[in-house]
C-alpha cells in the first residue's frame, strides 16, 4: 500500500486538483484508492462529493476520539472514497499544539485502513497537519506551479520536508517527485520548465499538468476531470501522472 | 493611520500580489505606507526587496523580543517601507501556542509606529499569525479569486473573520471589502462576478483585477506592477484600487 501526501506551503499550486485527479487517474487503473482531506477549506471534499463542510469529519479524529472508518464515504468517482475535512481544522495547529504525539494522530488512525492507495491531500503549510499527513505516509509529491514564488520556494520546501522527515524519524519516507503544474506555451513558463529541470534533474516527474480550464470546471461539476473531460489536456495530464505514479510507487 | 489586513485562507488568490501593488499605489498617492509580511513563504518580501528568507525578521519580534522599529527597511518602492518575513513563520502557530496574548504581539509591537498606511500581508491560513493581523487592523480586505473553490469558500471565510473579530474583542474591525482578482472575459468568468455581486452587494469593491501576465512578471523583476508596466491591465487595476481604497479607508 502506497500513503501519498501532495504537498506544498505556496497557495494555489493544484494540490487538491491533483490529490482529486491522481485519486481518480488510479482508480481507472484498477486500484482501490482513498483519499483523506487534511485541509481547512475542505477543498477535496467538495470536488468529490459536492458536500460543503461536513461534521463529522476528520476534525474528529485527529482532535477527538472518533474512529477513521467511522466516517470513510464513498465518492462521486468509482472506487475512490474519501475522510473528508471540515472547517474546524483551520484551528487544529493551535488546538493539538500541546499533545504528546501530536504529529502521529493520522497515521494511527489509518493504521488499519487497507486500500492500494491513500492520497492525503494537505493545507498550505507545513504546520502539525501537513506533520501528520508526512508522518503518515511512504511517499511526498510536490506540485510545482510555474511562478516565480512557487519556484523561489522550493528550497525551503524540501529542506523544511527533510528537516521534518529526521525530526519525525521517518526516514522510509521519500520525495516520490515534484511536477510542473500551471504549463502553458508562453516564453515564461518554458523558462520556469528549463529552471525547474536543472534544479530537480532525477526528481522532476516527466508529466506536466497544462493550464486547462476543465480542471476548474470538473470541480465545479463535483467530478474527477477523468470524468468530466478525459480527452481534455488536463485529461490526458492527469491519466499520465497517474501511470508515471504507479510505476514509481511499485518500485520502491 | 489605517492598518489593513489582507486575508484569505485559499491559497493563491493574490494576497501578495495585492499587498506590494496597494502599497506602491498608495505610495504614488503621496501616502508612506509599511507593509508588513507575516507569511512563512516571504513572498511579499522577495518581492519589494529581491531578499529570501532575511534573519531577523518579525518572526524575532513575535516569537523572541526584538523591537519591530530595529527591522524596517526601505525597498524598491519609494515611500513603501517593509517588515520582512523569513521561513520560521511556518512554525509560529504552534510555537505561540501557548502564550497568554499570542494574538496581540504584533498590535503591540506596532504601537509606536507612525505610517499613513500599514498594509499586512497575511498567510493562507486563519491560524495565529493571521489573527495577529486582524488584531493589528483597522480594516481587512479580501481579495477573492474568480474560481470554484475562492467563492464557495467565502461564507466561511466571513463567519470565521466576525468570529475572531467578537472572540478577540476588536469591535471597531471592519470588511473593507471583498474585490475580484483573476478576472478575465470568460463565460466561468463573468458567471462567477455576478454571483459575487449578488452575494456581497455593499461589500463588493468597483475595482476587479483582470489576470495579466505583467503581475508574475513584475514578481520576478522585484518591483510593484505600477514601476514595471503601469499602463498594463493589472497596473490600472492596482492605480484604481488604490483610489478605491484610499476613500474607503478615510471615510471611517
Ligand atoms: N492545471 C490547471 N489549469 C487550470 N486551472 C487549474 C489547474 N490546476 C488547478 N487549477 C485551478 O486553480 C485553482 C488552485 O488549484 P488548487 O485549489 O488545486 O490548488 P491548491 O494548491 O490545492 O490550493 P490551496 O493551497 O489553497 O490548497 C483552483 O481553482 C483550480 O480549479
Ligand atoms: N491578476 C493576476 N494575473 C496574473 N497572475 C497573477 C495575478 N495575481 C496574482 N498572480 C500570480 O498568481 C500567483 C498567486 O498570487 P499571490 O502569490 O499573490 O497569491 P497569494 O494569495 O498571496 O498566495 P498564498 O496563499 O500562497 O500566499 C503568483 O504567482 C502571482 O504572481
Ligand atoms: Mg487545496
Ligand atoms: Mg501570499
Amino acid at each position: 500500500m502506497s500513503a501519498i501526501c501532495i504537498a506544498n506551503n505556496k497557495g494555489g499550486v493544484g494540490k487538491t486538483t491533483t490529490a482529486v485527479n491522481l485519486a481518480a487517474g488510479l482508480a481507472r487503473l484498477n486500484q482501490r484508492v482513498l483519499v483523506v482531506d487534511l485541509d481547512g477549506q475542505a477543498n477535496a471534499t467538495y470536488a468529490l462529493t459536492g458536500r460543503v463542510h461536513p461534521v463529522p469529519s476528520i476534525y474528529d479524529v485527529l482532535v477527538g476520539t472518533r474512529k477513521l472508518d467511522t466516517i470513510i464515504w464513498q465518492t462521486n468517482e468509482e472506487n475512490v472514497w474519501i475522510v473528508p475535512a471540515d472547517g474546524r481544522l483551520q484551528q487544529a495547529d493551535v488546538e493539538m499544539a500541546a499533545r504528546p504525539g501530536r504529529e502521529f494522530r493520522l497515521a494511527r488512525a489509518l493504521a488499519g485502513v487497507d486500500y492500494d492507495y491513500i492520497i492525503i491531500d494537505t493545507p498550505p503549510s507545513l504546520g502539525v497537519l501537513t506533520q501528520n499527513a508526512l508522518a503518515a505516509s511512504t511517499d511526498v509529491l510536490v506540485p510545482i506551479a510555474l511562478t516565480e514564488f512557487s519556484v523561489i520556494g522550493m528550497d525551503k520546501l524540501e529542506a523544511t520536508i527533510e528537516d521534518l522527515r529526521d525530526g519525525l524519524n521517518l526516514p522510509d519516507l521519500e520525495i516520490l517527485g515534484v511536477f510542473a503544474t500551471f504549463y502553458e506555451d508562453t516564453t515564461t513558463s518554458r523558462e520556469t520548465w528549463g529552471l525547474l529541470e536543472k534544479k530537480f534533474e532525477g526528481r522532476l516527474l516527466e508529466t506536466r499538468i497544462p493550464k486547462n480550464l476543465d480542471l476548474e470546471k470538473a470541480h465545479r461539476a463535483n467530478e474527477s476531470v477523468l470524468s468530466f473531460a478525459p480527452n481534455s489536456s488536463g485529461g490526458q495530464g492527469y491519466t499520465h501522472l497517474a501511470r508515471e505514479v504507479k510505476k514509481l510507487a511499485s518500485a520502491h
